[in-house]
C-alpha cells in the first residue's frame, strides 16, 4: 500500500458517500445515469465475489463489501423509491456498445483463461468505460448539480492516482499489470473534458454548463 | 519486472 493507492481508494469511497448524500438529502436521483451504475454494479460483482473464496487483507475485504454493497443500495433505490426522479429520458446511452466489447476484449486478453480471470479482465474493461453514460447524460443535459459534479470529481481522481499508484509500483516493487494499466489509462482520459469544466467553472464558485 | 501472483489493488 502507498499513499496514492490509499487516497485514490479512499476518494472512490467518498464518490459513493457524495453519491448517496446527494440521493438521501434532495430524495432524488435526477442527473445520475441508472445505466452507468447498474455497470458500476456489474463491475463490483464480477470483480469482488471472490471476496468468499481470496483474503488478501481487511482493508481489501472491507472495501469490497462496501463497494458491492453500497452499489446494490444505489441501483435499488433508483429502481424503487427513488424511480420516479430518474432522468429517464437523457440516460439514453447504448449500454450494449460498451458491455459486448468488454466482454470480447476480456476473453481475448486475460491472465489465465479461468472463469475467475476473464470476469475480472471483464470487470477491469467495463470499469474503464462504465461513466459513459453518465458523461453522455450530462452532455444531453448541459448542467449538472454541484454536488452531482463532486461525485463525478472524485471518482475522476480515484482514477487520476491509480495512475500515479502504478508509476509509484513500477519504479519500488517492479509491479507490471498491462491489462489494468491499459484500461486505467483510458478510464482516466474519458474524465479530461469533465474535469476542465470541473476547474474552470465548479471550483470556482459557479454552475457546471456546458457551452 | 514481475507481475503479482494475485490481484492485490481494488
Amino acid at each position: 500500500m502507498n499513499i496514492f493507492r490509499l487516497v485514490a481508494d479512499l476518494l472512490h469511497l467518498a464518490s459513493i458517500v457524495i453519491l448517496l448524500i446527494k440521493m438521501y438529502a434532495t430524495n432524488s436521483c435526477s442527473g445520475i445515469s441508472f445505466k452507468t451504475q447498474v455497470l458500476y454494479l456489474a463491475v463490483f460483482i464480477a470483480r469482488y465475489l471472490d471476496v468468499f473464496w481470496h483474503f488478501v487483507s481487511v482493508y481489501n475485504t472491507f472495501m469490497k463489501v462496501f463497494f458491492i454493497a453500497t452499489a446494490s443500495g444505489v441501483v435499488w433505490a433508483m429502481l424503487g423509491p427513488l424511480k420516479d426522479s430518474r432522468s429517464k429520458s437523457l440516460d439514453t446511452f447504448r449500454w450494449e456498445f460498451i458491455v459486448a466489447p468488454s466482454a470480447l476484449l476480456a476473453i481475448i486478453f486475460h491472465d489465465r483463461f479461468t472463469v475467475t480471470e476473464i470476469f475480472w479482465s471483464f470487470s477491469v474493461f467495463l470499469e474503464a468505460v462504465a461513466i459513459l453514460p453518465q458523461l453522455h447524460l450530462l452532455q444531453q443535459s448541459g448542467e449538472a448539480e454541484t454536488i452531482t459534479t463532486h461525485y463525478l470529481a472524485a471518482l475522476g481522481g480515484y482514477r487520476a492516482l491509480y495512475l500515479v499508484n502504478w508509476i509509484y509500483r513500477y519504479f519500488t516493487e517492479g509491479y507490471v499489470d498491462v491489462i489494468a494499466w491499459c484500461a486505467g489509462l483510458v478510464q482516466t482520459a474519458l474524465y479530461c473534458d469533465f474535469f476542465y469544466v470541473y476547474f474552470t467553472r465548479v471550483l470556482q464558485g459557479r454552475r457546471f454548463a456546458l457551452p | 519486472a514481475t507481475k503479482v501472483a494475485f490481484h492485490d489493488e481494488l
